[in-house]
């Protein structure tokens, strides 16, 4: 397993 | 006052607290909002798996994924109040508590600590949000503690 990509989404602040 | 407005604390993993103060009467009204980040899906299991339905992360070809943490967030309201001391007209009295608030209906102190205006609270020291840097600067370390729970994991 390779983790190719991570992301945060903070949308829950604006 | 120096109470009134957000503060913004870390427990130098995966929480973030902002515990927001706002006047009402004679004590405050206090939002505390929980944010942390959970995974979008289920991490993969570390050494692939035969049951699809246990790992519903977003694969890409070749055995590697993708993965999307969501910043959540858990809110409560509770109040603050000043201490009064029992002798009010003792100014020795006065001055133990001048930096303390009951917190949470009781549950709890506050401690303001002048030397470097912060909050002390439940062992978690709190900035004022006086820009969205301080919000912005825990983000950051709070997504480095994921990225190196994943490399420990994968």
């Amino acid at each position: 397993v390779i983790i190719d990509k991570i992301t945060f989404d903070d949308s829950i602040l604006t | 006052n120096k109470y009134l407005g957000t503060w913004v604390g870390y427990d130098g993993n995966n929480v973030m607290y902002r515990i927001t103060f706002q006047e009402n009467g004679k004590e405050y009204m206090v939002t505390e909002d929980k944010l942390f980040y959970k995974s979008e899906k289920n991490y993969p299991s570390p050494h692939g798996t035969l049951f699809p339905s246990i790992d519903d992360s977003v694969k890409q070809t070749n055995n590697t994924y993708n993965i999307n943490f969501i910043l959540q967030k858990d809110s409560r309201t509770t109040t603050a109040r000043e201490i009064t001391p029992q002798n009010e007209k003792d100014d020795k009295e006065k001055d133990k508590y001048k930096n303390q608030l009951s917190y949470d209906e009781g549950r709890t102190i506050i401690r303001y600590i002048e030397k470097d205006n912060t909050l002390l609270i439940n062992g978690i020291r709190y900035k004022k949000e006086t820009s969205p840097d301080v919000t912005n600067d825990i983000l950051k370390q709070m997504q480095n503690a994921k990225r190196i729970e994943l490399e420990t994991k994968f």
